[in-house]
């Protein structure tokens, strides 16, 4: 047992594999698990157990360095309506969180819209009307094919008019090594500004899909890039894949982690929290 | 790059004969980290390494090449051997006697409604009549994002709502596409987590009753080490005859490629390259491997 099992070099290489197994960068990895030698020494650990709990307070520490706690909320705007830019790579949970966070608002008593700015997939409109039908929020579109940033302008407007409390904007999946995406991007994001006085979205969220391997680094990196990510969502959890580079993410580009996705169900979604997130890794 | 890496690694060694046991280490150890950023799952990448040292060591430096440049060459040679094999089984499987069912299944998100549009398309150029059954029930708009998808490929839809149970929807479409010429039956299913029991038994339920000619996973390239899971659980659960990796057009290295050929030793039929109909090519083991290796 974990109680007496002493420290050898096989728990090194287990813990070492958990952390690659939960799609950790391996430099991330390599890095963590010096620190942890040199913690072990220091602290006198004894027993596997110690060793765990040295690893795991590592972790959290890499998850909320620089932050002001363990949580990291959305921000919310001081006048109505606070915006909400949601982005990210193809098929990662981009609209089905936005139906989840439209769920939690309108469950708390907010007035939420809700911009179908993807306008170029098929059926990508048809789905997020359902949400907004089957939620009770308005969904404001524009023509299959119209341009994504006057789909977003029209949302604002209407949602200032009719006095709301969150404008939410899906947005269609783009890879980011696609330049023309990402400039169809940056010039949504030019509306934005531009309608709120040169303030960006109060939240531009980065869709991660769990299951994503290293190329999530890449994602956030270009993302970052153009639209100045301000928080991550990472989505599917409820899998068997932990997101563990969402780690690297947070300590090189600093982006906090805000929600969790549990499932397919709008009330699959829970605030991002570190010591649940590091059980997760281990489990 | 891999190469640059290694060579810069080895820029004081002499090429001496043969391969020694510390240039080999040196080198692999080089690789697995390549293998590791590249999604590589971490215990393929060790049965790999594993391989090629026992390879590499001890033999022969090839006249001209740098002793870098030869264990890059038995890495590149396994790594194609690996990914390849055999060229048949990367083709489409066809029916004896028509139709030839085709059903998709996969992660949630992963490209099996896309898929099941240019696998329409595939077919169509081949002289084929193919039909696309919506069998996903679930998710908001899926029927209409496949009808929309059939139109683009010029393929019908067959549809019975989204109150009925897919396998029934499977059932009946099988049955009309015998009577009405259809000889390849695309089946789109809801994307499913391979932990999912319930979901699962659909799956097995749906092949059961309409006992598919090829059930493909669908798998995102850019899947992280879970890809060997994923494969395992859908292979186990229904034994698929190969893989379609979509998302390639990314700039993921695709290690998951790997990782589905070591462990559940399924032909990988199709990558697929971006959204539009015509994205569909075929898997090519070689350009895979200098991929993967970055
Ligand atoms: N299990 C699980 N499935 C999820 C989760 N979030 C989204 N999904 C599913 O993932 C699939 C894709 O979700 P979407 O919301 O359409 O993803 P998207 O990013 O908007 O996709 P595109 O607009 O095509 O880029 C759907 O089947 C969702 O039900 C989650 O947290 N868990
Ligand atoms: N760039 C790129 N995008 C793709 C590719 N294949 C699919 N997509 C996109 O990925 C997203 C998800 O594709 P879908 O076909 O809806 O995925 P799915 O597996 O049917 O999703 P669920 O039914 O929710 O499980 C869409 O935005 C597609 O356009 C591909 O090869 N390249
Ligand atoms: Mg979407
Ligand atoms: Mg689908």
């Amino acid at each position: 047992t974990g109680k007496s099992r002493k420290i050898d070099e096989q728990l090194y290489e287990e813990l070492e594999e958990a952390l690659i197994g939960a799609d950790l960068n391996i430099h991330t990895t390599i890095r963590i698990m010096r620190d942890l030698r040199d913690q072990v020494r220091d602290q006198d650990a004894r027993t596997a157990d110690d060793v765990k709990d040295i690893l795991r307070n590592a972790l959290v520490e890499a998850m909320v360095a620089g932050d002001e706690g363990y949580f990291s909320p959305l921000k919310q705007s001081p006048t109505a309506p606070t915006v909400y830019l949601v982005v990210g790579v193809n098929g990662v949970g981009k609209t089905t969180s936005i139906a989840k966070m439209a769920y939690r608002f309108k469950e708390a008593g907010h007035k939420v819209v809700l911009a179908a700015a993807d306008t170029f997939r098929a059926a990508a409109i048809d789905q997020i009307q359902i949400w907004g039908d089957r939620l009770g929020v308005t969904v404001v579109c524009g023509k299959e094919g119209s341009d994504p940033a006057s789909v977003v302008f029209d949302a604002i407007r209407h949602a200032r008019a009719a006095g709301a409390d969150y404008v939410i904007c899906d947005t269609a999946g783009r890879l980011h090594t696609k330049q023309n995406l990402m400039e169809e991007l940056k010039k949504i994001n030019r509306v934005i500004l531009r309608e709120r006085g040169g303030g960006p979205a109060d939240e531009t969220l980065l869709v991660l899909d769990a299951t994503t391997g290293q190329n999530a680094i890449l994602q956030a990196q270009e993302f970052k890039k153009a639209v100045d990510i301000s928080g991550i969502i990472l989505a599917k959890l409820d899998g068997t894949a932990r997101g563990g580079i969402v780690i690297t993410i947070k300590d090189e580009l600093k982006v906090p982690i805000k929600l969790i996705g549990t499932g397919e169900k709008p009330e699959d979604m829970e605030a991002f929290e570190p010591h649940t997130f590091v059980k997760g890794i281990f489990e | 790059s891999l190469s640059e890496k290694l060579q810069s690694a080895f820029a004081r060694l002499g090429g001496r004969g043969v391969l020694s046991e510390e240039v080999v280490d040196k080198a692999l150890h080089e690789v697995q980290l390549a293998l590791l950023e590249a999604d590589v799952n971490y215990r393929v990448v060790k049965g790999f390494i594993a391989r090629v040292r026992e390879r590499a060591t001890g033999s022969d430096i090839l006249k001209g090449l740098e002793p870098a440049q030869q264990v890059i060459k038995i890495v590149d040679e396994e790594l194609t051997a690996l990914l390849g094999g055999d060229d048949e089984a990367t083709k489409l499987v066809f029916a004896p006697k028509p139709p030839t069912i085709i059903m998709l299944v996969g992660l949630q998100g992963s490209g099996k409604t896309t898929h099941a549009g240019k696998l329409a398309a595939f077919v169509r150029k081949q002289g084929r009549n193919p039909i696309l059954v919506a069998c996903d029930v679930y998710r908001p708009a899926a029927i209409k994002q496949l009808e929309i998808v059939g139109e683009q490929v010029k393929t019908p839809v067959f549809t019975k709502g989204d109150q009925i149970d897919p396998v029934d929807i499977a059932q009946e479409a099988v049955a009309e596409a015998s009577t009405s010429g259809r000889d390849v039956v695309i089946i789109d299913t809801a994307g499913r987590l391979q932990i999912d029991d319930a979901l699962m038994d659909e799956l097995k339920r749906m092949k059961a009753a309409v006992k598919p000619t090829q059930i493909l996973l669908v798998l995102d390239a850019m899947t992280g080490q879970e890809a060997v899971n994923v494969a395992k659980g859908f292979t186990d659960s229904l034994d698929v005859d190969g893989f379609i990796l979509t998302k390639f057009d990314s700039d993921t290295r695709g290690g998951a490629a790997l990782s589905l050929k070591t462990i559940a030793n399924k032909p990988i039929k199709f990558i697929g390259v971006g959204e539009k109909m015509d994205a569909l090519e075929a898997f090519h083991p070689d350009r895979m491997a200098s991929r993967i290796l970055g």
